[in-house]
């Protein structure tokens, strides 16, 4: 039996909107210590991982490993009919063929029931391992999105290049070229303002601006991103939960 | 021209 309790729908609601245009459909592993998806895009070029612990929960308990097989649009559907602010209660048998969502709302005591048909997913589940990164850049989330958005009006590239003080997001396309440079600074009032790059080797690493401008639908979830990047390897992009993460794997595009 | 290479070239199923 499943039972997890949001305070908010806005944390799922979040989350499904970050996922929902890259992944159709996934397994939502429930576990003792909380939700876990591992899912691949269509083109198999990004890799998502979500880890919703327990600690993300008002009040969460599972108390026998279940695999929730969901359809990502009409899971949407449904978090899209209740309100944000609305506490979200997920329920599941064990060996479930449904999972319930319910919706309180904390005035007026009005609830709303919607049962999620599960489907049956056959997925693969690739092994990350652990890697040295040789640079790690924390930024905040929304000027990441807004590089992003403004570099892939000239480009289906996007190259990053990280020195010792400073990262560049490059883009050159048919009619023109662009480049934006961050530089490590701390804002100490508003430490989510604040650009920190840790490195260890120089980076240059060229990723697809469609793939960037699909991780970049998390933004609401957290302030800050974390960038953790590795010659000829796959970048992580990580947005933190209140207790979990929602992770991004994209690989590289190589000089041909 | 870059050419975009596929997640599966680094990690393996489990």
């Amino acid at each position: 039996m499943l039972e997890g309790k949001f305070d908010e729908a806005s944390l799922l609601k979040k989350v499904i909107d970050a996922m929902k245009d890259s992944v159709k459909l996934c397994n939502f592993n429930c576990t003792e210590n909380g939700i876990s998806v591992q899912a691949i895009d269509d083109s198999r070029v990004l890799l998502i991982s979500l880890l919703i612990e327990a600690g993300s929960f008002e009040d969460y308990r599972c108390d026998r490993n279940i695999v929730l097989g969901l359809e990502m649009e009409s899971l949407n559907k449904i978090i899209k009919n209740g309100n944000a602010s609305d506490m979200l209660t997920l329920v599941a048998e064990d060996s479930p063929d449904a999972l319930n969502l319910i919706f309180e709302d904390k005035r007026r005591d009005r609830i709303a029931e919607y049962s999620l048909k599960l489907m049956d997913i056959d997925q693969d589940f690739l092994k990350i391992e652990d890697m040295k990164f040789d640079a790690v850049v924390n930024m905040p989330s929304a000027e990441f999105a807004k590089i992003c958005r403004d570099m892939k009006t000239l480009s289906e590239s996007l190259q990053i290049i990280i020195t010792k003080d400073s990262v560049k997001f490059n883009s050159e396309g048919d009619f023109g070229s662009g480049s934006v440079v961050i530089k490590s600074f701390t804002d100490l009032e508003k430490t989510e303002e604040s650009v920190r790059i840790t490195l260890e080797k120089p980076i240059n690493l060229t990723f697809g601006a469609k793939y960037l401008n699909d991780i970049i639908k998390s933004t609401p979830l957290a302030s800050q991103v974390t960038i953790k990047l590795c010659d000829k390897q796959p970048a992580l992009f990580e947005y933190q939960l209140p207790s979990g993460y929602l992770r991004f794997y994209l690989a590289p595009k190589f000089e041909d | 021209e870059t050419r975009q290479v596929i997640i599966d070239k680094f990690y393996s199923d489990e």
